[in-house]
């Protein structure tokens, strides 16, 4: 396998989907 | 009183029944009650300011705290006893002392209740926590308790906290998704991140704190039925070990019993990354089991309980029958390295992890 495919990678994906979704 | 009290373990007398040297025979607690046994746990109780790590063990209409009387023998301590609808499974809430959930039901879960350890050792004290139709139950870190219940129309997602006394101190709802929630797996060291896997095949993604719905992953129909058992976070990318649901069993050589596998949160993309597999020469699919730390364990259809070191990525110990009988669950404790694997007629062995 190769986990690069799984396209770009952010280290505060927690915060980030947190301010993105709704409340 | 007539004190129920456990056979003293003899190691040398079960050195046959292991392949391994990793586990040591500790104790062996013997349950009475006659009927069949459903699950093992183990938990704090706290006394006068001193911690102890306890047994708990669940047969159909009694669970029993098993509290240590030396570092191998415990004593059955007290008991709880049930009526009406047997006991499912127990329900280990992290750090709570003196606390222990059980989900109640016949195939699927009715009730949840909370079983507090009493002061005076005489005081039966349990409190209904949830009723209705519960799909699926967790204990989660600062002492929460997660469950989905209700219809998919009306599903519900609801974490409890308990307050020192053993009662609800807050109740609040997560955003349910449109599948059916049917396992809840808590990210390692983060707090705030609640995993559960679908009916329909998806890992959905919570914040615990707000109550949001992060994401919904699809992932590979082949993972269906699988249950979370581990989950961390390493470089942007979330980790999860299944259970491996073995659906092409006898089409391959190998034989996978857990697997690792990767999702991307930020783009939804996800791959296998590891097969845990029984060693060459062994039968038997992933019945139930368990995974602390780097350590995972399974019962198999064989009845023989399997270990994996997950950081070697080969099975490191096999655990056949004991007295001709087949292993029914396995968990590792919470409270110290040992193993505690359970037979349907109510024997509970306890091993040592070396």
């Amino acid at each position: 396998c190769n986990v690069t495919d799984l396209g770009p990678i952010s280290l505060n994906w927690f915060e980030e989907l947190s301010s993105e979704a709704p409340p | 009183r007539l004190v129920e009290q456990t056979e003293m373990a003899d190691p040398s007398a079960c050195d046959d029944s292991l392949n391994s040297h990793d586990l040591q025979l500790v104790s062996k607690l013997k349950s009475a009650s006659g009927s069949c046994s459903v699950d093992v746990s183990a938990m704090w109780w706290e006394r006068a300011g001193v911690k102890e790590s306890c047994i708990i063990t669940a047969c159909e209409y009694v669970v029993a705290l098993w509290k240590p009387l030396d570092a191998k023998r415990w004593k059955k301590n007290y008991t709880w006893h049930f009526k009406e609808i047997p006991v499912l499974q127990i329900v280990p809430v992290p750090d709570v002392c003196n606390l222990v959930c059980v989900a109640l039901g016949n195939l699927e879960i009715r009730e949840l209740r909370a079983l507090l350890c009493p002061c005076d050792d005489k005081s039966d004290k349990q409190v209904l926590l949830k009723s209705g139709n519960i799909e699926a139950v967790a204990g989660l870190t600062k002492r929460r308790l997660v469950s989905s219940s209700g219809t998919l129309d009306d599903q519900q997602v609801e974490v409890m906290t308990f307050a020192e006394d053993g009662g609800i101190n807050e109740k609040h709802f997560l955003m349910p998704p449109e599948e059916a929630v049917t396992t809840f797996a808590e990210v390692q060291g983060m707090e705030e991140t609640l995993l559960g896997t679908t009916g329909m095949s998806s890992i959905v993604i919570w914040n615990l704190k707000t109550g949001q719905l992060l994401k919904k992953v699809h992932i590979d129909e082949s993972y269906h039925g699988s249950v979370c058992h581990k989950a961390y976070s390493d470089m942007g990318l979330l980790f999860l070990v299944l259970n491996h649901p073995c659906a092409k069993d006898g089409q391959s050589l190998e034989k996978p019993v857990f697997q690792l596998i990767a999702i991307n949160p930020k783009t939804s993309l996800n791959v296998g990354v590891m097969l845990y597999c029984l060693p060459h020469g062994q039968a038997g699919r992933f019945l139930e089991g368990d995974v602390k730390d780097h350590f995972a364990a399974a019962v198999l259809t064989s009845g023989t309980i399997a270990i994996w070191d997950l950081l070697l990525g080969h099975c490191t110990a096999l655990l056949p029958p004991v007295s001709d009988q087949n292993w029914s669950f396995v968990k590792w404790s919470s409270t110290d390295s040992h193993l505690l694997a359970g037979q349907k007629d109510g024997n509970i062995f306890v091993y040592r992890c070396t």
